[in-house]
């Protein structure tokens, strides 16, 4: 479902170029459970966006769900985006000006869902991460952890065939990384496709692959058991 | 160097009363290193908002190196914060449109350092996190760990009495994260006060006292034989 070959993204500044992806190959069937680590900096954000269809390779070739994403125009990436991916960001990219429901709302709107089933849906999600005391909360009424759990429901909000999870358990204390890292176990049981960049390795045992990333390229990529 | 006494911080959304903090005392004498842990929404970023001059209690007092805050005026507390504290934010807060450089630099602006030293200094310490190849890179232009690790050496630069650091590690991978906790260890060896808001037992073991949130509160406070 995922078929990245041999990806470069390149950055100049000023007269110094810096490789965040330095030749990226990567396959992932669905129904995998991968997990990406690697030191900071070594690339992961950068594959993940790529992934993730935000952001484009400087070269390189990205297939998702067997549709070659580099000849797309910007409606035509968002239409895929919201269609297949469910992301959580690094930084939880939630809107400051609205409440925890209408954030984790947002893909049903513009997947053109009606109004009562889209509060339906996300209550329920931000209930399973434990929010349901915080619906009407904007961000900075909202502690670290729980804004990274908005960004959370609202990414598996859309039952998305790949969910993309930027270090979805950074701000979390242990409990509350046991009680997503379950959820994402139970999604996947039932099918989903889930890439998650960790730095913790307790995080990555849920995993069923893991791929090491070191300036820009794939150190190593191999199976394990998922805990 | 910090004593809270009975700190209360309450707010009102729609109806619904939420005390972030319920009642907290707290003393840390100079030259302790103290960690904070406790579940997601425990109160310890409002805490440390509180100990910060950032945010004032609803009811309680506080005083810093002697001085009682609750009546100072902005300006004052502006002035309080620049010369004693050092803060990494959860968030990292960093100015989005200048460098990592002018970032670092800018608690010496407001203490009106001359520009040659600013710059020296503010180098010195992106070296010390190991940015040294970064140093004209905006925050976008950064990793999440990297914009993590610019927020820290802006709270070391100005050698601040008292260190206040929110999930200082939260976005970096192990090695990083020992490299920073080890400088923070070089700089409480030094004297410096250091206040740290961690998830990560291993992170907390760093520290000579660990204090437990829960619901707002102190759960429990003991000292421990720092690693
Ligand atoms: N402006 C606000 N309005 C209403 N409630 C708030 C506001 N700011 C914080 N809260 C609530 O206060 C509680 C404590 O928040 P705080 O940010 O201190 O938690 P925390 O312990 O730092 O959590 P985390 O580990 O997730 O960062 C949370 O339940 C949060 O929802
Ligand atoms: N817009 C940009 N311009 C220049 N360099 C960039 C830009 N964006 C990222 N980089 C560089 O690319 C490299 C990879 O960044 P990336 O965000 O993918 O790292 P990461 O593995 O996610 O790190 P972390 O674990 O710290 O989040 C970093 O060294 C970063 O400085
Ligand atoms: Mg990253
Ligand atoms: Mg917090």
């Amino acid at each position: 479902v995922i078929q990245i070959d041999d990806a470069v993204k390149s950055y100049l500044t000023g007269d110094v170029e810096v490789r965040a992806l330095d030749g990226v190959s990567l396959r992932v069937e669905e129904g995998e459970f991968v997990a990406i680590m690697g030191a900071s900096g070594s690339g992961k954000s950068t594959l993940m966006n790529v992934i993730g269809c935000l952001d484009k390779p400087t070269s390189g070739q990205y297939a998702l769900a067997g549709q070659v994403v580099s000849g797309l125009s910007r409606s035509e990436l968002a239409d895929i985006r919201n269609r297949f991916l469910g992301f959580v960001f690094q930084q939880f990219n939630l809107l400051a000006r609205t409440t925890a429901v209408e954030n984790v709302e947002l893909p049903l709107v513009y997947g053109g869902v009606g109004s009562r089933e889209r509060t339906e849906r996300a209550v329920s999600a931000l209930v399973k991460v434990g929010l349901g005391s915080r619906l009407d909360h904007k961000p900075n009424q909202l502690s670290g952890g729980q804004q990274q759990r908005v960004a959370i429901a609202r990414a598996i909000v859309n039952r998305p065939k790949v969910l993309l999870a930027d270090e979805p358990t950074g701000a979390l204390d242990s409990k509350t990384s046991v009680e997503v890292m379950a959820l994402f176990q139970e999604l996947w049981r039932a099918g989903m496709t889930i890439v998650i960049v960790t730095h913790e390795p307790d995080v990555a045992a849920y995993a069923a692959r893991i791929i090491v990333m070191r300036d820009g390229k794939v150190l190593s990529d191999r199976a394990q058991n998922p805990a």
